[in-house]
């Protein structure tokens, strides 16, 4: 999912 | 994690770290736009407010740590140990232009109204601009060192490969973040000017675009 699957990138 | 994510990480690492170890070991800060780099400093402290919330592995925090440090390691120099060899006069770029409507937009575009979420966007954008005021720098001298050149070698690498970690992560997880994708395409192609002279000028020391 969108909002939770971006912060896992820098 | 695929490669090209990782890879993209470390060639970050690597633009972040050349600068630093540049200014350190030259003890001079001559041609580098102080102005490019308080906004990268900010970029990561508006992002990276997430360590307070959530952990995702020791690679995300620690990766996230050093990006912060490095980069008010970076200011520190510039503006504090080694000022009388920054090069203001040359460092022109209003990045009010920048702060203020990527501020705008951030309130206007992003995925959830909420401070953390508006901050994170806010970084993406900033960060995808945030090179504008060393690109004008080296546009009004006409000149870049060898090292200056690989830093923005290497940053845009970084991006590139980014993008190439979305393409992968759409195909292979499903995984499509509009936001992140359309700052990433923008910030790279901040960079294909400078790659094509990067490449055909020898990777040296070479004039760069007006």
């Amino acid at each position: 999912g969108n909002e939770s699957g971006h912060k896992d990138e820098l | 994690m695929n490669i090209f994510r990782l890879t993209g990480d470390l060639s970050h690492l690597a633009a972040i770290v050349i600068l630093l170890l540049k200014i350190w070991k030259t003890r001079s800060c001559a041609g580098i736009s102080g102005k490019s780099q308080l906004l990268f400093a900010l970029v990561f402290t508006t992002r990276y407010l997430d360590l307070f919330t959530s952990f995702i592995s020791l690679y995300n925090t620690s990766m996230k740590l050093i990006y912060i440090a490095c980069s008010y390691a970076t200011v520190y120099l510039i503006y504090m140990k080694f000022k009388a060899t920054y090069d203001g006069n040359h460092d022109t770029f209003r990045v009010e232009f920048l702060v203020v409507p990527v501020g705008g937009l951030s309130f206007l575009v992003n995925h959830d109204f909420s401070p953390l979420e508006i901050l994170w966007t806010f970084s993406i954008y900033l960060e995808s601009v945030a090179i504008l005021p060393q690109l004008f720098m080296i546009s009004k001298t006409g000149e870049a060192e060898t090292i200056t050149t690989h830093y923005l070698f290497f940053q845009g690498l970084y991006r590139a490969l980014y993008l190439v970690n979305w393409i992968w992560r759409f195909y292979f997880e499903g995984f499509f973040d509009l936001i992140a994708v359309v700052a990433g395409v923008v910030q790279t192609i901040l960079y294909c000017d400078f790659f094509y002279l990067y490449i055909t000028k020898g990777m040296s020391g070479c004039a760069l675009p007006a």
